[in-house]
């Protein structure tokens, strides 16, 4: 389905869902819950919005209906540390790679998608002054490598 | 029909809350 104009600030939320549902279906779940409660902010006026996020929240029943003997998905505390741990994983790839000289796509990915996983932190609660300084670092980092590796540079 | 229109879209964001809300209870 294709998604409405006003959703765009969730879209790479969404993607990471789908990139996500075989590798770690529970990281999935929680990039969808994410996109559903910021959509449901956005916009549920609009009928094709509603109609969007109608489907979105089929697809999150169905999916905690398969994922149901999953404590990450059926006690929050346990969701909060799977997303942070796989989040700070992702982060400190990506910064083990930036401090040894590395630098290529994947890591670039790893930056970026872990700056979107704290975003989806936030399902949890207010993020921590910590999460809230790792997400900015990421995503200056992404934007920064990527910038570089296009225009030929060597990241400092 | 507009005030219909609208009593229709505010039912379905009210059901779209609870949905969430049930989704979000058993957390």
């Amino acid at each position: 389905m294709a998604l409405p104009l006003q959703f765009k600030a969730v879209q790479h939320h969404l993607r990471t869902a789908q990139e996500h549902d075989k590798r770690d279906p529970v990281v999935a779940y929680y990039c969808r819950l994410y996109a559903m409660q910021t959509g449901m902010k956005l916009d549920s006026k609009t009928p094709e919005c509603r109609k969007f996020l109608v489907k979105l929240m089929d697809q999150l029943e169905t999916m905690k209906k398969e994922l149901g003997d999953n404590e990450s998905v059926s006690q929050e505390v346990v969701g909060n540390a799977h997303i942070e741990n796989y989040a700070l994983k992702m982060f400190l790839y990506a910064d083990n790679e930036d401090r040894a000289g590395s630098f290529h796509k994947n890591m670039i990915k790893s930056f970026y998608t872990s700056s979107l996983l704290f975003d989806v932190l936030s399902v949890f609660g207010e993020l921590s002054e910590e999460n809230i300084q790792h997400r900015k670092y990421a995503r200056w980092k992404a934007t920064y490598i990527h910038t570089c590796l296009k225009e030929g540079e060597t990241p400092v | 029909s507009g005030s219909v229109g609208s009593s229709v879209a505010a039912a379905e964001q009210d059901e779209l809350s609870s949905r969430l809300a049930k989704l979000r209870d058993q957390m």
